[in-house]
């Protein structure tokens, strides 16, 4: 473990958190006996969360921790992979089921068919992996998956007028994990050695390439200390 | 069963 990747986890639990606190937010509000203006706000403007891009997150760790019951790495390891995996079931759960959650979002603007991203990439990962075994192929689907697992987000968050500030925190630290991902590949290419995996390293590359333009947006509405906004 | 070195990553 190195402090790149220590952050990197830490600042992808924070993502989740994040959006766990969107959704009990928009909870709670709407629980409130008065219309509250923030409620109000919450209620009638999309959550601007794409469940799309959770239900590939949900994808994307159900095939990443397949291992999860066979090989124990470590306490640390095996709490986290039930965190995610735990969060992202159950964040779709909410957006799908929830009676107050799901009004929050809007089915209409979220249309991209994330079947065209999970395909791809299971054709690719059945092609390009470092082992034809069912694991590795899932788990190199996974790295695929995860790669372009944000698109439907970025493309709902172009189409939202109002961008609140928990969705646009939720999409930066999501990005910012992955870029602190890279730091920690780096980190042990030079430290250990052996240390190659050109798979992993390619997608994690492409997944922060992806989040290049928002974090643009992002940085200079922090900057300019105005509202985020993508262009169409 | 001690797992190849790359999946100790999450």
């Amino acid at each position: 473990m190195n402090i790149f990747r220590l952050a990197g986890d830490m600042t992808h639990l924070m993502s989740v958190l994040v959006l766990l606190l969107k959704i009990h937010t928009i909870k709670s509000c709407a629980g409130k006996s008065y219309p509250c203006s923030l409620c109000f706000i919450l209620l009638e403007s999309s959550s601007g969360i794409s469940l799309k891009t959770q239900e590939l997150y949900a994808l994307v760790f159900a095939t990443r921790y397949l291992d999860i019951f066979t090989d124990f790495i470590s306490v640390y390891n095996t709490i986290m992979k039930l965190i995610f995996l735990g969060s992202s079931f159950s964040i779709v759960w909410y957006i799908r089921r929830h009676k107050i959650v799901r009004r929050s979002y809007d089915k209409d603007q979220d249309t991209f068919r994330h079947f065209f991203l999970v395909l791809p990439c299971l054709l690719l990962a059945l092609i390009i992996n470092e082992k034809f075994t069912f694991k590795e192929v899932l788990w190199t689907f996974s790295l695929y998956l995860e790669a372009v697992a944000i698109l439907p987000q970025l493309i709902l968050l172009q189409r939202t007028r109002n961008i609140d500030n928990l969705t646009g925190q939720y999409v930066f630290l999501l990005g910012a994990y992955r870029a602190l991902y890279i730091l920690n590949w780096i980190y042990r290419y030079f430290t250990e050695p052996h240390y190659v995996h050109w798979i992993t390293w390619i997608s994690g590359l492409v997944q922060t390439l992806l989040y290049a333009d928002f974090f643009y947006y992002y940085f200079s509405s922090l900057k300019n200390n105005v509202k985020l906004k993508l262009p169409a | 069963i001690p797992s190849d070195e790359s999946k100790d990553e999450l």
